[in-house]
């Protein structure tokens, strides 16, 4: 369902180049719960700014459903970005004039959702990841732990079939972290949302049907999850 | 070194009052390292806030070396969060319009330090955190554990001898997390530095002196870790 090529991508700072990703060839399989794995600075937020589409890489190709984002214009890659991807941000990137509420509903508006439904969907997400009595909280008015819930919910408003979790742990306890890991389960297993997850949280490999290693921008290795 | 006293602290929102303080007392020795465990949104960050005298406690007092925080002006608040205090924030709070290197170093200028001296710190801290090569990058190019790691190095740019460090592994990778607790209890067996470190991070557990476990607002229990 998400396959990359030859995945380069470089920053230029004066006369220095960052090479962030240097050739990444990944195949992710429809329905797949796949954890990225890899040391701070090594690549993997910027791997998901280029399946997102949310960044073009210097160089080398995204392929989502096989049609290469390189060719949408901006309709179709918006179209991507509100109905087929939901994307959990490592800093969350919540809008901070808004409610908890107003931005997890926020996709719906975009997706043309009428605005009940669009709220009747925001409560429901808000009380799976336990905000259900933060709903008119903005963002300086939550937790760290629970502006990174609502950034979470946000990201299923649409009911995307590809899911890219930055982190979706980070911030969280023992217990809600593995709540909102087996929210991504049972996502995976029961409706076969296809999720991909850069993750420092070791409980993550439990539900992974693959772990990928990532090292200076490049894969290291690739493990399966009945080998581990 | 750290005394609260029936600490409070409420929030009203319209008609709604939220208690994310509900009667905190602890008292927090010289030299110590104790780490404050707890569910998201028990009140960690609140805690911080106010004994970093960032925020007024709804009722309750914050003393610091037997000095009540209510009592000070404006001046020695000041001298305190500059001298004494050094501040790691669960997000970060860095200048966005700043280098790596002038985010560290700003606490050196408002200590009056020279410049040359403020950066020669600075180059230190940044080395000892991983980051020696991303003196020159603002926060946008930096990765998350990246950017966890400035606000890391930046509270320790005065030399403070209580450090409140939230969360400041949430987005580390297992060897770098690893590798800021050893720095963290290296400052605290070497140098006598208080450490208050708010984490889900179960690798803190090791380092502590004591775990302080917090839930809605209150102290549930402490451990010592001789009883672990
Ligand atoms: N805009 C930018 N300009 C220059 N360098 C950048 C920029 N954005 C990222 N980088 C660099 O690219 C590398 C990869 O960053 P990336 O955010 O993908 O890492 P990561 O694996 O997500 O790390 P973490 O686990 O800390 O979140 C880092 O070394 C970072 O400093
Ligand atoms: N400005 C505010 N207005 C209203 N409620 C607030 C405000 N700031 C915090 N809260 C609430 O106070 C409670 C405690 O928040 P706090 O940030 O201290 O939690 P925490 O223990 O640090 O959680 P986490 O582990 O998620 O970082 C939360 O329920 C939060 O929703
Ligand atoms: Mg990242
Ligand atoms: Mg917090």
């Amino acid at each position: 369902i998400v396959r990359t090529k030859g995945l380069i991508k470089e920053y230029t700072m004066g006369d220095q180049t960052v090479r962030a990703l240097n050739g990444v060839d990944l195949d992710i399989y429809e329905g797949e719960y796949i954890s990225i794995m890899g040391p701070s600075g090594s690549g993997k937020s910027t791997l998901f700014n280029a399946i997102g589409g949310l960044d073009r890489p210097t160089s080398g190709s995204v392929f989502i459903n096989d049609v290469d984002m390189a060719q949408l214009d901006a309709q179709e890659l918006a179209y991507l970005r509100c109905h087929t991807i939901g994307y959990i941000f490592q800093t969350f990137n919540l809008i901070p004039v808004m409610t908890a509420l107003e931005n997890v509903t926020l996709p719906t508006v975009f997706a043309g959702m009428p605005t009940d439904d669009g709220i009747e969907r925001g409560i429901e997400l808000l009380n799976i990841v336990g905000l259900g009595e933060r709903l008119h909280h903005k963002p300086s008015e939550l937790s760290g732990g629970q502006q990174q819930r609502v950034a979470i919910a946000r990201s299923l408003a649409n009911n995307p079939s590809i899911i890219l979790a930055d982190e979706p742990t980070g911030n969280l306890d023992l217990k809600t972290g593995t709540e909102i890991i087996e929210l991504l389960k049972r996502l995976n297993k029961e409706q076969g949302v296809t999720i991909i997850s850069a993750t420092h949280d070791l409980k993550m490999l439990d539900v992974s049907d693959r772990i990928v290693y990532i090292r200076d921008g490049k894969i290291a290795k690739i493990d399966e999850r009945k080998d581990l």
